[in-house]
């Protein structure tokens, strides 16, 4: 199947976002 | 050692896989295969982006870290251990970094990883980050040390997303050649 591939930079991003638990 | 399966949010960016992330800090003296796994800490897991950044952002950053402490990222269910069963065939480089770099080349790493950026399908086992009194290392374990190919590839993206200047040391050691 698709591999779920993530550059650097969409990662970055998502570490400031609020935690989802 | 048996866990739960991971829970995730269904609105999280989900990652291709889950890991474990594992602590562990050398004793004294030569080290037995018993102390080693004794000393192994499972700190968590997570299998969504969101929940990686939850737990990274509570731990202190590598070179914080007393001297002979480790790091240890691996795909959930592969302990960090060369006997395990996805490592026994396997082998690691290893990325000998002075004083300074080690937080940056460690993040890099792991998100070059946790996005399934070396493109080797599923021969990534985990990354263990070393730090020591000299020096610190940063190292990549995959399942077939026979694979040339695969371990070439590593090797090039490794060097790729960590920025290393041409003259930092890599070597690549097969787990096999210490289990002897």
């Amino acid at each position: 199947g698709t591999r779920i591939v993530y550059e650097r930079a969409f990662l970055m991003n998502l570490r400031n976002s609020p935690i989802s638990r | 050692l048996r866990l739960p399966p991971i829970e995730i949010n269904p609105n999280d960016n989900q990652l291709q896989y889950s890991y474990a992330l594992w602590y562990s800090r050398r004793s004294v003296g030569k080290q037995s295969d018993r102390r080693y796994a004794e000393n192994l800490k499972l700190i968590g897991r997570f299998g969504s982006v969101e929940q990686f950044w939850g737990l990274y952002s509570h731990l202190v950053r590598p070179s914080e870290l007393l001297a002979s402490s480790d790091f240890h990222l691996f795909k959930n269910g592969i302990k960090p251990m060369w006997e395990d069963s996805a490592n026994k065939q396997g082998g690691k480089w290893a990325v000998t970094l002075r004083k300074g770099l080690v937080d940056r080349c460690w993040e890099n790493l792991v998100l070059a990883m946790l996005g399934e950026q070396f493109m080797v399908g599923e021969e990534i086992c985990g990354a263990v980050v070393s730090i020591r009194f000299q020096e610190d290392k940063i190292c990549v374990w995959n399942k077939t040390s026979s694979d040339v190919a695969t371990t070439a590839r590593i090797r090039d993206t490794l060097r790729r997303v960590l920025h290393l200047p041409a003259d930092v040391l890599m070597d690549y050691k097969p787990h096999n050649e210490r289990l002897k």
